[in-house]
C-alpha cells in the first residue's frame, strides 16, 4: 500500500503545484513508482510536466483510470492529468454525495498501485480539497514566507482536523514546507522563526529558495530537476524528497 | 451612480488583494468615496487593513450593510469586511439561487453610495467570483510574468465572456495590470512581450514591481502607501489610479 500525500492550502501562489510536481519526479528518480495526480481545475500540474489537459477528468468520467494514465520524462513517474471540467464538479458535487465518495475511493485505487501519489489541489477549501484529504495519509502544507500565508494556516488546519476526525480516515500532518525563501529578507527570517517556534517539528528542515529556474522549468514543460539540474532549487527538492522518504 | 470594479484571477497568489487593497486606497487619497469590498473567505484585504473578519459576512446576514461598514486610516476609505463563513456560502449557493441574486443586488446598491466600489476576490471561478464579475461594470486582471498565469487567462476570459452576455448586466474589461515585475528576469520581459502582443490596449502600462515593502506593509495592517510612501511599488499604485481615474 503506497503512501498518498495531498499538497494543500487555500491560499493562492504559495508553491503547492511547485512542490508537488517536483517532490514526484524527485521521489521517481530515487526508483519509486510515483503517480502524480491533478485536482486542479487550473491543470498547472498537468501543463508543468509539458501535457494537455483532458476534456472529461479520468476521476469522473466512467474509464478505468489506466486509461488516463500519462507517461513522464522520468521513468516511473506518470501523471493522472486534470480536466477543466473539474469546476463542474466543484459546483455539483456537496461534501456527502456520491461524486465525491466516487473521487475519494478512486484515489484511495491509486494508492494500492504506486508507491506514491502525489495529489496537487486547488487553491481553496472546498469539496474537491476535502476529497483530497480524505483520501490522504499525509498532508504537505507549502507555505510562503509573508504575513498572509501564516493568517490563513488556522482555517486549514481546523479543515484537516475535521477530516482526521472522520471515522475511517488516517490522514496525518505530513509536514509544513517553507517555499519562495529568500534568506536576504528580513521578513522571510521572521516568518520562519515564527513558523517553527509556533509548528516545531512537523516544519521541514528543508526550505525551497526562490529561484527563477522554477518558472522558467514550468514554460519548458519540465521539472526543474531536469532542465536546471545543477540549480538551488534542484538541490532542495532532492532534500525535500530526501527528508519526505525518511519520514515514515 | 459609482463605479464597480472587480479585481479577479482563478490563479492563486498573483497579487489580487494587493491591488484592490491599495488601489481603493490610492483613489480615496485622491479625494474620491471608496468602498473596498472583501469576497475571500481568506479575508486578506480585511486583514491587510489591520481589521478583523466577521463571524457573518455582512452580505449574508440580514443587516442594514452601512452597520458593517469599517472607517480605514485614509478619510473616504471604507471596508467591507470579509468573513471566513463564505465558506458555506460557497458551498450553498449555486449561481441561480437566491443568495447569489442577493449578493448581486447588494453589491448593485453599494455602487450607488459610493464614487467606487472594488471588489476582492477569491483564487477560484466559482459562484461568489461569478456573483462580483455581475455586479460590477468592470474587470481587473492582475497577472504575474510568469508561464502558469498565462495559461489561466483563457478559463477566466470565458467566464468573463459569459457574464458579459447574459441581459442586463455592463461588464467590461477595466485591463490586465502585470505584477510582482522584476525587469532582470528574461522570463518577465518576454511573458510581459507576449501579453502586450496578444491583448493590445487593455493591459495597463503601469507595472507593479516586486517590492518587499508591500508583504511588509501588510504585516503592518497598512497599504503601501501609507506604509512606505517612497517606495517603487507605492509609485506604481499610484500611477495606476491615474491609469484607471483616467480610463473612463
Ligand atoms: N521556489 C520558487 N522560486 C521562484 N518562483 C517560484 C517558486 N515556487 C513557485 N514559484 C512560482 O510562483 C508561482 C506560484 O507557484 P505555484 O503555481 O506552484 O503555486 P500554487 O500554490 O500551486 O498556486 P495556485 O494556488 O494557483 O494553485 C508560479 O508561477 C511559480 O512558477
Ligand atoms: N509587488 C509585490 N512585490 C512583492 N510581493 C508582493 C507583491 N504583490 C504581492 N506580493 C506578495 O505576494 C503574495 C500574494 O499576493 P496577494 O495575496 O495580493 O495575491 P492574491 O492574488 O490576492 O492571492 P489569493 O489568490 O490567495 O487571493 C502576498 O504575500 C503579497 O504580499
Ligand atoms: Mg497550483
Ligand atoms: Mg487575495
Amino acid at each position: 500500500m503506497g503512501r498518498v500525500f495531498c499538497i494543500a492550502n487555500q491560499k493562492g501562489g504559495v508553491g503547492k503545484t511547485t512542490v508537488a510536481l517536483n517532490l514526484a519526479d524527485a521521489i521517481a528518480k530515487a526508483g519509486q513508482e510515483v503517480l502524480l495526480v491533478d485536482l486542479d481545475p487550473q491543470c498547472n500540474a498537468t501543463g508543468g510536466l509539458g501535457h494537455r489537459p483532458l476534456p472529461r477528468h479520468p476521476l469522473v468520467s466512467d474509464q478505468p483510470l489506466a486509461d488516463g494514465l500519462l507517461e513522464c520524462a522520468t521513468p516511473g513517474l506518470r501523471l493522472l492529468p486534470g480536466s477543466r471540467s473539474f469546476f463542474d464538479i466543484d459546483q455539483l458535487a456537496t461534501a456527502g454525495t456520491t461524486a465525491s465518495q466516487q473521487l475519494v475511493s478512486h484515489l484511495t485505487n491509486c494508492g494500492n498501485a504506486n508507491d506514491y501519489v502525489i495529489l496537487d489541489c486547488p487553491p481553496s477549501l472546498g469539496h474537491l480539497t476535502r476529497a483530497a484529504l480524505a483520501a490522504s495519509h499525509e498532508v504537505i502544507m507549502p507555505i510562503q514566507c509573508e504575513y498572509f500565508a501564516m493568517e490563513g494556516l488556522t482555517q486549514m488546519i481546523e479543515v484537516i482536523r475535521d477530516v482526521m476526525r472522520q471515522p475511517g480516515r488516517n490522514l496525518q500532518f505530513g509536514g509544513i514546507v517553507l517555499t519562495m525563501y529568500d534568506p536576504t529578507l528580513e521578513l522571510t527570517r521572521e516568518v520562519d522563526e515564527d513558523v517553527r517556534e509556533f509548528f516545531g517539528d512537523i516544519v521541514f528542515e528543508t526550505v525551497i529558495p526562490r529561484d527563477v529556474s522554477v518558472p522558467e522549468a514550468v514554460s519548458h514543460g519540465q521539472s526543474v530537476l531536469d532542465y536546471a539540474p545543477r540549480s538551488r532549487a534542484t538541490r532542495a527538492m532532492i532534500e525535500l524528497c530526501l527528508e519526505v522518504m525518511n519520514h515514515e
